[in-house]
């Protein structure tokens, strides 16, 4: 092969509460060891916390005031512009692309294609469960199935006895597996649903983070002089029949604390069921022997509000709804080659392995944005990053409005 | 590369208040957007007006403001918008592109 292969793992609604972001309280035994042989960027930005901008941004290197995507109703090629995307700009480079679970925000804002055939080099794969995401499959107190916003689940009682994300991992696996011994380079895009609402997952999770050890956001209040326009009223979580019940007052609240408590509880466990996902991505790149060759991305839409300023939602700009995780493995470069041992990517079950240490060797602290990610996985995977847009771009196919990163992983950190 | 490093984000609203399309307004609706600009040391955030049907920002037309010092408050919990609003550093953040 004489191009890198590209991985690029997505998380929904993922802030940067991981043990490799400094978290004590989440566990992520899996990214965590991704990012120990990554570069790490602490401090990275999306330019809308909402799931449709923010993928049309990333994904095009524009910011929505050039893709014109701020909802979920514009899709950018037909509002904007005909921007390349980042997979086909891979695709029209010779990779073999393809998307599993959610990269484009779904419907209208992906021309209800997911941008196929522009971005991928077959139809996008949607986990068939996800259909009864917002069905009535959580058990209530009173024993009865509900809508609920807390969903752990038994697994084997589901519909199919499986969950969207465990699908989207079967097959980006099942594709890994036959792009093994191919040698056209591939770029294989892997959107996980999860931590999103509403929190339905394995209910073995939850024990991770037992109630008594959870604790409130420290600043739980709306802040005194925060200008009313600024503050959103999370009503996407107040529709659950679980929220309901709490008659919570419309716009500012509050949650009960007790309420308050179980949504970090289910927002973290969704967040170590998401990175058992990775692990088992990883370990399965690493078995085929993809590992020494393929560039790993990890990174979110957004992040999300777990109760500070009295807000339980993105949809602000806030730096908790607007920071995520971001990291690249790029093996030769962020590990030397003679560092690749024969297992690159063990994977760490944390329900039966809970104690587990990393360290990151390679971390930025200065300021970066989703819009950097374009121009940097090119650059990283070996293939010419698009030039910067001039001040109006709306002709202009391919070009990027973000910073090309490559530089970062060679020189120290200024400033 | 000796410039400081800046991260722009931007969320749009349909009114000055909170109400039941705030969250994810649709864009025949939005009023106002809030452009933030935010670095290692703060968050400057100005809220204007904003004209969907040209897509144009009315830069005169400031709805509200908000400054976080990050050093003194990670959390972003003390708006110092009002205490500094004529003050040289928001001037000077004001004619940035």
């Amino acid at each position: 092969r004489g191009r890198r292969n590209v991985l690029f793992i997505m998380a929904d609604d993922l802030r940067p509460s991981l043990g490799c972001y400094g978290d004590s309280v989440v566990k992520s035994p899996n990214i965590d060891q991704l990012a120990s042989k990554s570069q790490v960027f602490l401090n990275t930005y999306a330019q809308q916390a909402l799931c449709a901008p923010s993928r049309a941004s990333m994904l095009t290197s524009r910011r929505p005031d050039t893709t014109r995507v701020y909802d979920f109703n514009s899709y950018w090629r037909d509002q904007s512009g005909n921007y390349t995307t980042l997979p086909q700009y891979f695709k029209s480079s010779g990779y073999f692309t393809a998307s599993v679970g959610k990269i484009f925000h779904p419907g209208i804002s992906s021309n209800f294609s997911d941008d196929y055939p522009y971005s991928w080099s077959i139809p996008a794969y949607h986990p068939p469960s996800f259909h009864y995401e917002k069905k009535k499959l959580c058990k209530g107190d009173d024993g009865k199935l509900h809508v609920n916003l807390l969903c752990a689940v038994n697994v084997t009682e589901q519909p199919g006895g499986t969950l969207p994300d465990l699908e989207s991992t079967e097959e980006a696996v099942r594709l890994l597996k036959s792009w093994a011994n191919n040698d056209a380079p591939f770029f294989l895009a892997v959107g996980f649903h999860k931590p999103h609402i509403p929190f339905r997952i394995p209910q073995e999770y939850l024990s991770l983070y037992p109630i008594e050890n959870m604790t409130l956001a420290p600043d739980p209040n709306v802040p005194e002089f925060l200008p009313p326009v600024a503050y959103n009223p999370w009503t996407d979580i107040r529709g659950r029949d679980d929220v309901q019940k709490l008659n919570v007052s419309f716009p500012y609240g509050p949650i009960p604390k007790d309420f308050q408590l179980r949504i970090r509880q289910h927002y973290f466990a969704a967040v170590s069921y998401m990175d058992a996902q990775v692990g088992r991505l990883l370990s399965s790149l690493d078995a085929l022997g993809l590992a020494d060759d393929t560039m790993v991305v990890f990174t979110s839409d957004h992040g999300w509000s777990l109760g500070e300023h009295g807000e339980w939602a993105k949809f602000s700009n806030f730096n908790v709804a607007t920071q995520v995780p971001l990291m690249f493995y790029v093996p030769g470069i962020t590990i030397p080659r003679d560092q690749l041992g024969e297992s690159t990517f063990p994977f760490i079950d944390i329900l039966t392995q809970p104690k587990y240490r990393f360290k990151n060797d390679k971390v930025r602290r200065n300021v970066v944005e989703l819009v950097d990610v374009f121009p940097t996985v090119a650059s990283m995977a070996g293939l010419r990053a698009p030039e910067h847009c001039a001040d109006v771009s709306f002709q202009e196919e391919l070009c990027t409005e973000g910073d090309n990163l490559a530089h970062t992983f060679r020189r120290r950190e200024r400033g | 590369k000796d410039e400081e490093a800046i991260a722009y984000s931007q969320y749009p609203r349909p009114a000055d208040t909170p109400q039941v399309n705030s969250d994810v307004p649709d864009l025949k609706d939005v009023k106002v957007m809030g452009y933030s600009l935010r670095s290692w040391d703060y968050r400057y955030t100005l809220w204007l007006g904003y004209n969907p049907k040209t897509f144009q920002v009315n830069v005169s037309d400031v709805h509200a403001g908000e400054l976080y010092i990050l050093a003194d408050d990670p959390g972003e919990d003390k708006n110092i918008y009002s205490d500094l609003e004529q003050s040289v550093v928001i001037k000077k953040l004001s004619t940035l592109p």
